[in-house]
C-alpha cells in the first residue's frame, strides 16, 4: 500500500 | 525517480566516497569523527534490513550495498587500521553518542506508522540519521580549522538532505497519497542542522578564506 512508497528511497 | 531524488542519491554517494578516498589516500582520518560515522553505519544497518526480502530496484539494492559496505569500511579503517587508527583524536572526539541512540530508539518505539520490528527499526534510522552528525559538527566546532576535504564531506551530506527535501516536495504534489510526516520532519530537522555549517562554509567560499567555525 502506499506507505511504502517510502521505503523506495534510500 | 526525480531528478531530485537522483541528485540527492548521488550527492550522498559522493559524499561517503570523498570520506573513504581521503582516508584511503592520505592515510589519515584527522578532524573525521568516529561516533558519527559508527552512527551512519548504525543507521544504515537498521534502515536496510529489507535488502533481501524486499527487491525494488537494481539500483535501489546496489545503492544499499554500497552504502552499508562504504559506511562499516570507513569505522573499520578509523578502528583498525594501523596508520589510519593513529590520526584518530579521540580526546576530541568525546560526544556520547550513545545518548542519540537511545531516545531515537524510544521516539520509534512512540512514534511510528505501524508496530513492527522492521517499521521501528526503519523509524528508528530516520532519527538516528537525523542527528547522526551532531558528533562531527561538535568535533569541527572544537578542532575549528576544517581541512577542505571534511568540509567538503559535510557540505555533501546537507546538500543530500536538502536535495530530499525537494524530492519529497515534488513526489507530494505528484504522487497520491505521499505524506510521509516521519520521514518529512526528521530531513527537516537532519536539514537544519547543517543550517549554520552552510552557513560559515559558504561565508569561507565567498570570501575566499580558510573555513572556521566560531567556537
Amino acid at each position: 500500500e502506499y506507505s511504502n512508497s517510502a521505503k523506495d528511497e534510500l | 525517480m526525480n531528478i531530485f531524488r537522483l541528485a540527492g542519491d548521488m550527492t550522498h554517494l559522493a559524499s561517503v566516497l570523498v570520506l573513504l578516498l581521503k582516508i584511503h589516500t592520505i592515510k589519515s582520518c584527522a578532524g573525521i569523527s568516529l561516533k558519527t560515522q559508527e552512527l551512519y553505519a548504525l543507521v544504515f544497518a537498521t534502515r536496510y534490513l529489507d535488502l533481501f526480502t524486499d527487491y525494488i530496484s537494481l539500483y535501489n539494492t546496489l545503492m544499499k550495498l554500497i552504502f552499508l559496505v562504504s559506511s562499516f569500511s570507513i569505522v573499520w579503517y578509523i578502528r583498525h587500521h594501523k596508520i589510519v587508527r593513529r590520526s584518530y583524536d579521540k580526546d576530541q572526539d568525546t560526544f556520547r553518542h550513545y545518548f542519540l541512540v537511545l531516545p531515537c530508539f524510544l521516539l520509534a518505539l512512540v512514534i511510528n506508522e505501524k508496530f513492527t520490528v522492521k517499521e521501528i527499526m526503519w523509524t528508528f534510522s530516520l532519527y538516528l540519521e537525523a542527528v547522526a552528525i551532531l558528533p562531527q559538527l561538535v568535533l569541527l566546532q572544537r578542532t575549528r580549522n576544517i581541512d577542505n576535504l571534511t568540509g567538503q564531506y559535510v557540505f555533501l551530506l546537507g546538500a543530500y538532505r536538502s536535495l530530499y527535501i525537494l524530492n519529497w516536495i515534488y513526489r507530494y504534489f505528484t504522487e497520491p497519497h505521499y505524506v510521509h510526516w516521519i520521514t518529512w520532519i526528521s530531513g527537516l530537522v537532519q536539514t537544519l542542522l547543517y543550517a549554520d555549517f552552510f552557513y560559515y562554509y559558504f561565508q569561507s567560499w565567498k570570501n575566499n578564506v580558510k573555513l572556521e567555525l566560531p567556537a
